[in-house]
């Protein structure tokens, strides 16, 4: 169970020197780090099932929603987005651009294959 | 139909009628599998259905469907795109490729999605970034891009050697799909030719057209298998791994042995 990670994380994107707070009500950025908070305790749903840590985290997350009035739907950054250099919205629509903006641009980012054909 | 999986598993399955290929929280793709031949458990795929949802910002819910009879160049709103940003884009792919094909471009999640017209089937290809499925989703199970085809709907040799006593008699009802002319019968040496005149290296996707001709004898699925291998190459996973000829990583190892049985 990697939940502090995940805590961990979130606590960075959200903290004063990324230029977010979390008083900052209907700030996209702020929306954005709590999706990716959501997002990463998700993946930890399996692993983490009996860990009280986890489960206050999920809870506390589904008000962090509510009192921000953020959409559970929309982009994730796993890394700090600066709030001096908010990203235009046709960067914020583009996987390629978040991903260049999240910080990871040397890390290259894989893509998986699905494919059906034939009888 | 034949299935490659994001874990680059390769199957050859049934799944008679509908079922997920994928649903998480960006989209949902869903597709129904009919019969094509009379004696044979074997599926090819009459409709896609793909589900782009909501993303906030970016764009709103678009639902695109494909059936035999119908490769739309639209979303069911009758848009081609989504978005202001143009981050969901419908487009037509020309060139030399096999049948008529359709490509939609998901921007905002970096996926793109291949359908094509192949014969009287449709096949399907879908490239996404990994860090956009969540493998150890569990619901159910039943997403078979990510977890693959039921062990209990997955065509085996040994099925197939038993059903190979039976001949096979081409469907002809409509409850099995489209009518189709009746098809020359297929031997391994004829099949083989023709799949080795199509695609040339002696891969996974040549044994599944072999497969394909020997259970249907319809010529059209070689040119699938062809399209299928041309999306693998325009959507390629990061990492491609391609079979050495003749040592296939099939999840039914011994395709070609069951396609020689089944002659």
């Amino acid at each position: 169970c990697r939940i502090q990670r995940c805590n961990a994380e979130y606590v960075a994107s959200t903290s004063p020197s990324s230029g977010l707070q979390e008083d900052a009500a209907l700030d996209v950025d702020y929306c954005i780090a709590l999706r990716a908070y959501a997002l990463c305790t998700r993946r930890q749903a399996r692993s983490c099932r009996g860990d009280l840590v986890y489960h206050s985290a999920v809870f506390r997350i589904k008000e962090l929603f509510s009192q921000h009035n953020c959409s559970s739907d929309g982009p994730t950054s796993s890394a700090k987005v600066p709030s001096t250099s908010r990203p235009a919205v046709s960067e914020l629509c583009d996987y390629e651009n978040r991903v260049l903006m999240s910080g990871s641009a040397g890390q290259q980012k894989k893509y998986a294959h699905c494919g059906l054909f034939g009888d | 139909p034949h299935l490659r999986t994001f874990r680059d598993e390769f199957q050859t399955c049934k799944v008679e009628g509908a079922w997920p290929l994928i649903d998480n929280r960006f989209l949902s793709v869903q597709v129904t599998n009919v019969p094509v031949v009379l004696g044979s458990s074997a599926t090819a795929t009459s409709k896609i259905t793909v589900i782009f949802k909501s993303y906030h910002g970016c764009t709103d819910q678009k639902v695109y469907q494909a059936t035999t009879d119908d490769l739309p160049l639209a979303f069911q709103d009758g848009t081609r795109s989504g978005g202001e940003s143009g981050s969901l884009t419908i487009v037509e792919r020309g060139g030399s490729g096999v049948g008529r094909q359709v490509k939609i471009q998901a921007r905002y999640i970096g996926t793109s999605i291949i359908v094509r017209r192949v014969g009287s089937y449709l096949t399907f290809a879908i490239r996404m970034p990994e860090d956009t499925l969540d493998f150890s989703e569990d619901n159910g199970g039943l997403q078979l891009c990510l977890h693959g085809c039921p062990r209990n709907e997955l065509i085996k040799e040994h099925t197939l050697g038993r059903q190979s006593q039976q001949p096979r008699v081409q469907g002809t009802s409509t409850e099995l799909g489209p009518l189709r002319p009746p098809h020359q019968v297929y031997t391994v040496e004829r099949a083989t030719a023709k799949c080795r005149e199509t695609l040339q290296v002696e891969d996974v996707y040549f044994q599944s057209c072999v497969f394909d001709l020997l259970t249907t004898g319809d010529p059209e699925f070689s040119m699938a298998a062809y399209g299928a291998l041309e999306d693998l190459k325009a959507l390629p996973p990061s990492k491609l791994k391609q079979n050495s000829p003749r040592t296939p990583r099939l999840s039914n190892r011994g395709v070609s042995h069951a396609a020689a049985a089944a002659a």
